[in-house]
């Protein structure tokens, strides 16, 4: 038989059935996570393919092979008269070639370039992806967490205790109403209400409950 | 505020529940949205690897074109030689001035190592490999190998995460649409899973 849905209408599970939900999604943010601390993964800066790469990939290239010093080589003369000395008097098929081999290299870094990129692009999926992953395992912490405040009959998961309006000798606004509020196990919780929104304005108790919630999930983040 | 009567203070909470019960199922249309943004972020993103894929193809095929030009050029004799030689001479020790004076200033570590190296690598090296470019040429080279490395670290993680999400999405939990948000089957605290929302039929059933 069906049981009575309550008016409210509860969650109507257990939150440790949300236990295999949980391991899975933290298994997801594993398979992400220690990619992004390898050296790999070092958000790709535009110097990636740059000309001029930032000094720290300069150093390392010195100190790897020396092929860094050979970025300078524009900053003495008699190394910039190598590249341009033309050979094509004594054989013009090698002028011919040389000129074909820059036109390549200069298309191949242009497309290196746009590789980069896309790759960029890439990698901002991924930082997509896992800011998702964690917003899903935090939410589903708050499902499971209501679950279990919601398990018994009551279902009135809000009690307002008093209800109280300013004048203007204490340090709440004048003509503010403080509600004190206990939502599911929580301890009191005072919401204060400005004076635009009167106890008759029809959203009053929405905006309480709203308030509430709020400070509710907030400490229970915390 | 004495003015408040008690049964206005319980149509307050009664109000007040009904609101939190809203936010309570709005909570659950949460952890759904969220697996919409994940399933297309997802899609995007394997959108993006045919285009990245395409891009490798091209910016590949444009190396191979290169480093062809290259080989060619290396097999033609070199009709400059002597002229390259001379400038080469001069070259080098301003090359390794300036190198070895950039090193101490920014790379604040010891540079003794590395003027041997140096040294050594600019004595094995000819004005010709200047002359067509080939730290340019290597550079390339090493900027493909280390993109091809991202790129496979990018996918073996992607590949592991999007088995796991396609296993949980696959959960009933995910795929029952709620016919009325009222409808929350009691039943749910008898299964493993949480399926508590079900069509009518399926409950009449």
């Amino acid at each position: 038989s069906i049981l009575p849905l309550s008016p409210f209408g509860s969650l109507g599970f257990h939150d440790d059935m949300f236990q295999p939900f949980f391991e899975m999604i933290h298994q997801a943010q594993e398979a992400m996570e220690p990619h992004f601390h390898r050296p790999a993964f070092q958000p790709l800066g535009k110097d990636f393919t740059k000309e001029v790469p930032d000094n720290r990939t300069v150093c390392k290239e010195i100190r790897r092979n020396s092929t860094g010093c050979l970025r300078m080589k524009d900053q003495c003369e008699k190394c910039r008269e190598i590249l341009s000395v033309d050979c094509s008097a004594n054989n013009p098929a090698q002028a011919k070639l040389r000129q074909e081999l820059n036109d390549s290299l200069q298309v191949a870094e242009l497309l290196t370039q746009k590789y980069n990129e896309l790759l960029q692009s890439y990698q901002r999926k991924m930082f997509s992806t896992s800011s998702l992953l964690n917003q899903l395992n935090d939410q589903f912490s708050w499902v499971s967490r209501l679950a279990n405040l919601t398990q018994g009959d009551d279902q009135a998961y809000l009690h307002v205790s008093t209800v109280s309006t300013h004048n203007s000798d204490s340090d709440t606004p004048s003509g503010a109403t403080e509600v004190v509020v206990k939502l599911f196990d929580s301890d009191p919780i005072t919401v204060i209400m400005p004076e635009e929104v009167s106890r008759d304005n029809p959203k009053f108790m929405d905006t309480v409950a709203e308030k509430a919630l709020q400070e509710y999930r907030k400490k229970n983040r915390e | 505020d004495p003015l408040v009567s008690d049964s206005e203070l319980q149509e307050m909470s009664n109000q007040g529940s009904k609101y939190i019960n809203k936010e309570i199922q709005n909570a659950v249309k949460g952890v759904k949205e969220i697996k919409n943004l994940i399933e297309k972020t997802n899609e995007e993103r394997k959108t993006l690897l045919t285009t990245l894929e395409k891009a490798k193809k091209k910016k590949e095929d444009a190396l191979e074109e290169t480093k062809d030009s290259e080989l060619k050029l290396k097999a033609l004799p070199q009709v400059c030689n002597e002229t390259m030689m001379a400038l080469w001479e001069e070259c080098k020790p301003c090359l390794k001035q300036t190198c070895m004076k950039f090193y101490a200033r920014v790379c604040r570590s010891g540079s003794g190592l590395v003027g041997r190296q140096l040294e050594e690598f600019l004595n094995q090296s000819s004005p010709a490999y200047f002359w067509m470019n080939g730290d340019r040429i290597d550079s390339l080279l090493e900027s493909d190998r280390q993109q091809t490395h991202v790129l496979d670290a990018m996918q073996d993680s992607f590949n592991r995460v999007s088995g796991i999400m396609d296993t949980l999405f696959q959960d009933r939990f995910f795929t029952q649409e709620p016919q009325d948000t009222h409808y929350f089957s009691r039943f749910g605290l008898l299964l493993r899973w949480p399926h508590f929302l079900y069509p009518k039929s399926r409950l009449v059933r």
